[in-house]
């Protein structure tokens, strides 16, 4: 463990406790895209089978326990909870995320590290990360004005995984034969869809002004 | 090579 990958995975919990924070608070789930969340459960799912047959280390165990039954909660909140599920932007949120899903099948069965059921659902999942968040910036573009709690949300979704970008090139010149080209990739990509709205978040916060994507 | 390393990382 070294101190960029802890930063991320508490930047990524941070993102995680904001969210609940935000549906919790204002009892509303507007400007939340359903599709990236039932996208990032999908990717927790498939990535944490080792859950219960590899043990590493508590700190390890826990937060994929954290990560799964968070994103399956707030699942749970936007489909089927009575108050919640009226607040989802249900006509907004029409991103078609299961050519999402198919893409990263292809991919996972193209490339990945070995040909085994735990490797190839776990290049899935890398790949589907990689991708799961477009449905909630198509969102944000279309629902104009976003909160700040959403805003904030999304803004340490993006940065976990750059802290991830770190620490891989941290294990690369510190650990011998260390590659994680999937991941190098992936979270690339990952990163880099954040650009913008990184961008647009930083001239937010400059101005002290309300976060406006343009459309 | 990166196959034989446990997935460590979350």
């Amino acid at each position: 463990m070294n101190i960029f990958r802890l930063a991320g995975d508490m930047t990524h919990l941070f993102s995680v406790l904001v969210l609940l924070l935000k549906i919790y608070a204002t009892k509303s789930c507007s400007g939340i895209s359903l599709k990236t969340q039932e996208l990032y459960a999908l990717v927790f799912l498939t990535r944490y089978l080792d859950l219960f047959t590899d043990f590493i280390s508590v700190y390890n165990s826990v937060m994929k326990v954290v990560f799964i039954s968070s994103s399956v909660a707030i699942v749970w909140c936007m489909r089927y909870h009575p108050l919640t599920r009226r607040t989802y932007d249900k006509d907004l949120d029409t991103f078609r995320h299961y050519i999402l899903v198919g893409v990263s099948i292809i991919l996972a069965l193209l490339f990945h590290d070995r040909f085994t059921f735990r490797e190839v659902f776990w290049a899935f999942s890398i790949y589907l990360e990689a991708v799961a968040i477009l449905p909630q910036l198509v969102l944000l573009q279309r629902s104009g004005n976003v909160d700040n709690l959403t805003g904030q949300y999304v803004f340490f979704l993006g940065a976990y995984r750059a802290f991830y970008i770190l620490n891989w090139i941290y294990r690369y010149f510190t650990e011998n034969h260390y590659s994680r080209w999937i991941s190098w990739l992936a979270g690339f990509v990952q990163t880099a869809l954040y650009a913008d709205f990184f961008y647009y978040y930083f001239v937010s916060w400059k101005n002290n002004a309300k976060l406006q994507l343009p459309a | 090579s990166s196959s034989d390393q446990p997935k460590d990382e979350l």
